[in-house]
């Protein structure tokens, strides 16, 4: 079997100004994952490295430059999925990690159980030796801006958002 | 949202999928990403998904598990996207996109949203787009 990996970046609006940040994210990402699998690596490995890639890339919607709830915090979900045996592991509303997907797996490889969410997950990600990331340095300027924008009294979120995916 | 479906040289799929979820949402909210079948499934007898896009409209239709229903079915990962977006969007007005491997290696990356950003390898060659 010859390998293939396809990644995405979300289907939310990309302006202009982010489109070539995106773009070389989803390549970098791609490429990153199709390495391992040329080097014999699992399809499990390719896509946790490609999407822990763009975790890391604040252009996406996921591990840093997440979007920020309304408090103001992240609040992240993550899973992973691997078709030879059906085993599954996820994680959500997890604050101080900074690639919930590596907790995803984690969670399919080290507990009987599918999805662990929020001080569950953070107890977990501790017994685990996961170090924490403080949820300021998941925030970027735009997450910032972008939560404001939606507090002030004219804004609408969830017209904002409606066409949007 | 971000996802990644893939198939290694031993015919075996995978998928991931993580997200932020939806700006200024309710503290707590938890979207399609985390749940089995929404978010994404992988199973070699078929193929793997990963989804990006509304997630409560996402987690009513279950799209990774319908997409791979459809695949099941004897369509082409394409047409399954496609059925189960345009499902998606007439039964309970959701927008989203998806991205497919199938078991036999052929991929598609779809979406009913105006965007999404995508990239694909196989054969060495690599494949890129957001409209």
């Amino acid at each position: 079997m010859k390998p293939v990996i396809v990644v995405h970046g979300g289907a939310g609006r990309i302006f202009k100004e982010r489109e070539e940040g995106c773009r070389a994210g989803v390549v970098r990402a791609a490429l990153q994952g199709y390495s391992l699998l040329k080097q014999g690596g699992s399809a499990l490995d390719a896509v946790e490295e490609a999407v822990r890639s763009m975790e890391d890339d604040p252009h996406f919607n996921a591990g840093c430059g997440s979007v920020l709830n309304e408090k103001g915090e992240v609040e992240m979900d993550a899973i992973i999925m691997d078709g030879k045996s059906l085993d599954s592991g996820a994680v959500s509303a997890v604050k101080c990690v900074a690639n919930p997907i590596k907790l995803a797996r984690l969670v399919m490889e080290k507990t009987k159980h599918i999805l662990l969410t929020e001080s569950g997950a953070h107890l977990f990600a501790q017994a685990m030796g996961i170090p924490e990331t403080p949820g300021e340095k998941l925030i970027t300027k735009r997450s910032l801006e972008r939560w404001k924008k939606n507090l002030e009294p004219d804004s609408n979120p969830e017209e904002f958002q409606k066409d949007l995916g | 949202t971000v996802g990644a479906v893939a198939i290694d040289s031993e015919g075996n799929v995978a998928c991931a999928t993580s997200t932020g979820g939806l700006s200024n949402k309710l503290v707590g909210r938890v979207g399609d990403t985390a749940c089995i079948g929404s978010g994404g499934y992988a199973d070699n007898s078929c193929g793997a998904t990963s989804t990006t896009g509304h997630g409560e409209s996402i987690m009513k239709v279950v799209l990774a598990r319908l997409i791979l229903y459809h695949m099941e079915q004897g369509m082409p990962p394409e047409m399954a996207a496609d059925t189960a977006l345009d499902y998606m969007k007439t039964r309970v007005g959701g927008l989203g996109g998806v991205i497919v491997v199938s078991s036999s290696g052929e991929w598609a990356a779809r979406f009913s949203t105006k965007q999404m950003s995508w990239a694909t390898v196989k054969d060495d060659h690599l494949h890129f787009g957001i409209y």
